[in-house]
């Protein structure tokens, strides 16, 4: 099963270190 | 860094990618509202979702919210002709940091004012002081 993420912020930036077999 | 971030990928992949995620506040965001909160939103939709018996959206929402602490950075003072480090930046991350006044300097001729350029003070935390001097700057010129 595929699962879409979605991270908002309004007053930064978020990064994730580890994205191996995510597609953006 | 994402201020709007996407990502599809298997539920092993996005708990790796979560477990390693960071944070970092806009430059200076203190200065704008000392102590604000940001909301940060992490919504995960089950792309197959309606493919179970329960069709609909498979979804779900959580909202966290980070205290941005204030920092007082100091001051930076700009002069004519300063020499510039090429990597350092300056207390506020707004400009690069002063290595050395020029060594040409400026030039007047006798008996004759001079008019002095590009002296400018910028103080991005003017109202985070934090104490009875808040809102105040002081600068000396010698001569």
């Amino acid at each position: 099963s595929l699962y879409q993420l979605t991270i908002t912020s309004e007053l930064g930036k978020v990064r994730l270190a580890s994205t191996a077999n995510l597609t953006f | 860094w994402w201020r709007y971030l996407e990502a599809t990928g298997p539920l092993e992949a996005l708990n790796a990618a979560l477990a390693s995620a960071l944070y970092w506040p806009d430059l200076n965001v203190n200065s704008v509202s000392a102590g604000a909160l940001d909301a940060v939103t992490v919504s995960v939709v089950d792309l197959d979702g309606s493919m179970g018996a329960g069709a609909g959206a498979a979804a779900a929402e959580g909202v966290f919210r980070v205290r941005i602490e204030a920092v007082n950075d100091a001051p930076v003072l700009t002069v004519p002709g300063e020499r510039y480090r090429a990597s350092v930046a300056a207390g506020d991350g707004l400009s690069l940091a002063v290595a050395s006044a020029a060594a040409a300097g400026l030039s007047v001729e006798e008996d004759a004012p001079l008019a002095i350029p590009g002296v400018a003070v910028r103080d991005v935390d003017l109202e985070e002081g934090g104490g009875g001097h808040a809102g105040q700057l002081t600068v000396e010129l010698a001569a």
